[in-house]
């Protein structure tokens, strides 16, 4: 563990209480998109098959339960739960994202790091997370102005990955033979779709004033 | 072949 690792995860937490405080206390999921919280749920119940025998720490095993526990209620609010289902406009938030996890999946079949069906189904929630994100992205591109708390919460969870690469540099100069290439190019790819909302959410939050972020 | 790296990140 190392700080910058701990400050991802406690990012990426953040991002939870930030999104599950919004459309608990605000009684509305506008501006949130359930295709992105569904690949999530994906993302998370795949990845974490493992935490039935690869228990690597307490904290790691913690964590997984909250993550699969945190994106499933939150797909559950946002699709059954009354008011919030009916503030979700699924004509709005329709990015196919049947176009994700299928190239996922061939990636996850063809590029991993043994020929299990678990490594190819831990490669398959790598890479679906580093795309996870897009019919959020597209969804707050489509309304053009970012609601404060969700612009905090898209802020916290590019956050959370960014500084997993800074986590994945650190191990890789302190520990002999640390090489994860998949997590390393799916991290990048990740980081990478976060950057013109990081411009857009800077420039609105640089004069201190809370200015609604506006995307072109 | 190797064992794959330990998943010990989350």
């Amino acid at each position: 563990m190392n700080i910058f690792r701990f400050l991802g995860d406690m990012s990426h937490i953040l991002s939870f209480v930030i999104l599950l405080l919004k459309i608990t206390q605000g009684k509305s999921a506008a501006g949130i998109s359930l295709r992105t919280q569904e690949l999530y749920m994906i993302v998370f119940c795949s990845r974490y098959l493992d935490l039935f025998w690869n228990f690597s720490s307490l904290y790691n095993s913690f964590l997984k339960v909250v993550f699969i526990a945190c994106s499933s209620a939150i797909v559950y609010i946002i699709r059954f739960k009354s008011p919030q289902k009916d503030t979700w406009n699924p004509e709005l938030d329709n990015f196919p994202i049947q176009y994700l996890i299928g190239p996922c999946a061939v990636a996850g079949l063809l590029i991993n790091q043994d020929w299990t069906p678990f490594e190819m189904i831990w490669a398959f929630s790598i890479y679906l997370e580093a795309v996870a994100i897009l019919p959020q992205l597209f969804l707050l591109q489509k309304q053009g102005e970012v609601e404060n708390l969700t612009s905090h919460y898209v802020a916290a969870l590019g956050a959370y990955r960014g500084l997993y690469l800074m986590n994945w540099v650190y191990r890789y100069f302190t520990e002999d033979d640390y090489l994860q290439r998949i997590v390393w190019f799916a991290g990048t790819v990740q980081t990478g779709l976060y950057i013109d909302f990081f411009y857009h959410y800077y420039q609105s939050k640089r004069g201190g004033l809370s200015r609604p972020v506006k995307l072109p | 072949g190797n064992k794959p790296p330990a998943k010990d990140e989350l």
